[in-house]
């Protein structure tokens, strides 16, 4: 009902005071703009998570791959993306209303050294996201390194991260960077 | 739901539902 709100912790009492006399419209109105007696501060938006999310980690490490490629001797070699799409039909149910795999690839290589960053997202429907995997590649002569980064259980946080120390030291700084 | 003031969300517990008077 247009009567009713829902109200925090922080806001409740105040607004529970404010009840009998205003209209929700204007005790919301009166809380935001902080001048209603009694009505605490807003509380300060929560702290930044002290992790990165899957998601940060997978657009620094996007945008990290030129300067990668270029640690392992790949100069100005343009990168190559591919996007696709997989339907996984379960229980009789099929595209488009089944789950499906997001996958964007982006590969820089030359002349047998290659770098690639393989960005997948399961998802169980457009707005459930089931499992996320970044896999960065590292194959040149004398490397071969494999950096997986996947999302954590129940969140959208970094869950584990493997195989940073493999790389040669200069991509593993700029992968360092990127992660943190 | 979610707090109308600052955003927050909220468990659905009833006593956190405040009644104002009609416009």
């Amino acid at each position: 009902p247009e009567n009713q709100g829902w109200f925090c912790d922080v806001h409740v009492a105040a607004a529970r005071a404010l009840s009998a006399t205003s209209t929700l419209a204007d005790a919301v109105r009166a809380a935001r703009s902080g001048d209603a007696s009694g009505m605490p501060e807003p509380s300060p938006p929560p702290a930044d998570p002290a992790e990165p999310s899957w998601e940060t980690v997978a657009q620094s490490l996007r945008s990290t791959l030129p300067a990668l490629a270029a640690a392992i001797g790949l100069d100005d070699v343009r990168p190559v993306t591919e996007s696709t799409r997989e339907w996984t039909p379960m229980d009789g149910a099929g595209p488009p209303w089944c789950p499906y795999i997001d996958r964007v690839t982006t590969v820089i290589e030359h002349d047998g050294a290659r770098v690639s960053l393989a960005i997948e997202r399961a998802h169980w429907n457009d707005d459930e996201l089931a499992r996320a995997d970044v896999r960065l590649a590292v194959d040149a002569p004398g490397v071969a390194a494999s950096v997986s980064v996947a999302r954590g259980p129940g969140g959208d946080s970094v869950g584990e991260v493997r195989g940073v120390d493999a790389l040669p030291e200069g991509a593993r700084s700029l992968v360092r960077e990127a992660l943190s | 739901p979610s707090c109308e003031v600052c955003g927050v969300d909220l468990d659905d517990t009833a006593d956190r539902l405040v009644t104002f008077v009609l416009a």
